[in-house]
Formats: C-alpha cells, structure tokens, sequence
C-alpha cells in the first residue's frame, strides 16, 4: 500500500 | 478599478473547464504583471497555479492589486454564455462584491453582461520555490492524456519513470498490468508531435491516476505538455497558454507507508 502525501507539505505558506 | 479586455475569450473558457472539477473556489488575484490564480484540490494533494500575463490582453488595467474571491462552479456557467469567438472583459470595482464579465461578439452586434457575486475565500497562498528538475518530460499532449486515460482503466495510480531509454508509464490493477513506454523522437513537420527527453538523473514517482486525468481537462489549451520530476518532489505539469501565460498542476507523489 502506498501512502498520499500533501502538496501543502512541500511547499511554505507565504 | 480593474478592467481586462481578453480577445480571444475562449481561452478564458478554457480554464475554467480545466480547473472548475479540481478546485470549487479560489481567489482570483490581479496585479500589474498579471491575472493570476493559486489553489489546491478540498483534500490538499494537488495544486493549480494559473497566470495570464497583462501583455497577453488587449488592454489591462489594474489600478491596484485585488484579490477576487470566486466559485468556479458559478463563473463556468456564466462563461459557458459566452460564444466561442466573443471577446471577453472582466470588470470589477475597487472593493465591490462582484465582477462583471462582458461578451462582445467579433462582429460587435452582440453585447452581454453578466455580474457575478464575489466570496470571501481563506486560503493559504504557497511559495513554490525554483526548482532544479531531475528530468523534463515534453510531449504531445493529447499522447498524455491518452496514456493517463488508458491506463487509469487498469490501475489507480502510475509509476512514471524517465530513464536514458524514454518514460515509462506503468500501472496494474486486478485485472492485470500495463506498461507504455515513449522514447524521445523528432518530428521534423511539426514540433508539437515531438517526445523530448532532458534527463540529468533517472527519476520514478508514483502518481494516483485520478489527479493526472483530471489535469488532462486543460489538453484543449495546449498542444503539447511538459512533465517536470525530481526525486520525493511533485511533479509539476505543465499546459502553455499561447502568447499569454501558462497552467501549472502540482501532484503530490505517493510513497511507501
């Protein structure tokens, strides 16, 4: 099984 | 006081019907350099970046930076009243709470205007950060789509991998398992059939299928797409929106739990 990462992970809230 | 004149108004139609399943509302931000839109899907896997550069219509004036909340859903609908070939302005007043989108026919014989109500909308704008891409991936865009749709009959997700040899599509289901593979080539006639590979580290990512397919709803705006990959990073693809801007979708890949 693999797993869904989020986007908002990769990238920083400005 | 916003006011931007789109002759080619049907590319405005376009993107929305590429974006309007993935995302509901968004905040339609303008500035001097552009029309411009960042949001991600309700469950935060993907993203959808737009820009429609001011040089790209025939008169822009954007007196101030204004972000205009919109559901997608609603503009669709009023841009689906606009014909093909009209002319599409967008207006809106400093701090009003709606937006009037005007459809004048080539011939100027028919006018329209409809006004939308705006919404307030909180939303996190991200910074995505230049990035240095392991391999870059240009191809027909109709091919992708293809792919994406065929193998999404087979399996959820694909492994996209981008070696010396080509990329390489591959999914399995319960019912079986499928592989395309495209290898760069050069079309003489005509650029847009071209696969071109750029290749600085072979990359795999594995990708849920329903996201890639629902991208491929902007096929109709370009040509040709661009796949951008790195190693644990989003894949970034990419529809060129002629002479005025582009479609960015990010993806989250998915990893091994």
């Amino acid at each position: 099984k693999r797993g869904q990462q989020s986007i908002s992970k990769f990238f920083r809230t400005q | 006081m916003l006011e931007l004149r789109l002759v080619q108004g049907s590319l405005l139609k376009k993107v929305l019907d590429a974006i309007k399943d993935l995302v509901t509302d968004a905040n339609f931000d303008c500035s001097e350099s552009g029309f411009s839109l960042q949001a991600m899907d309700s469950s935060h896997v993907a993203l959808v970046a737009l820009l429609l550069r001011s040089d790209g219509f025939e008169h822009y004036r954007c007196d101030r930076n204004l972000s205009m909340g919109m559901n997608l859903t609603n503009m669709s609908k009023m841009l689906k009243c606009a014909g093909n070939d009209d002319i599409i302005t967008i207006k809106a007043d400093d701090g009003g709470d709606s937006v009037t989108f005007m459809f004048e026919s080539p011939s100027q014989d028919k006018v329209s205007d409809f006004e939308m109500k705006l919404m307030d909308i909180d939303s996190e704008h991200l910074g995505i950060p230049e990035t240095e891409y392991h391999a870059i991936v240009k191809m027909p865009s109709a091919e992708f789509a293809r792919i994406c749709r065929d193998l999404s009959t087979i399996g959820d997700t694909v492994v996209i991998s981008v070696s010396k040899d080509g990329v390489k599509f591959s999914t399995s289901g319960d019912i079986g398992s499928a592989n395309v593979v495209c290898r760069q080539n050069n079309s003489v006639d005509n650029k847009d059939n071209e696969t071109v590979i750029e290749m600085n580290e072979p990359v795999s990512l594995t990708f849920a299928l329903r996201y890639l397919n629902s991208f491929t709803k902007a096929t109709t705006l370009s040509n040709t797409v661009t796949l951008s990959m790195s190693k644990e990073l989003p894949v970034v693809v990419e529809y060129k929106i002629a002479e005025i801007g582009h479609i960015r979708f990010y993806l989250a890949p998915k990893i091994e739990d």
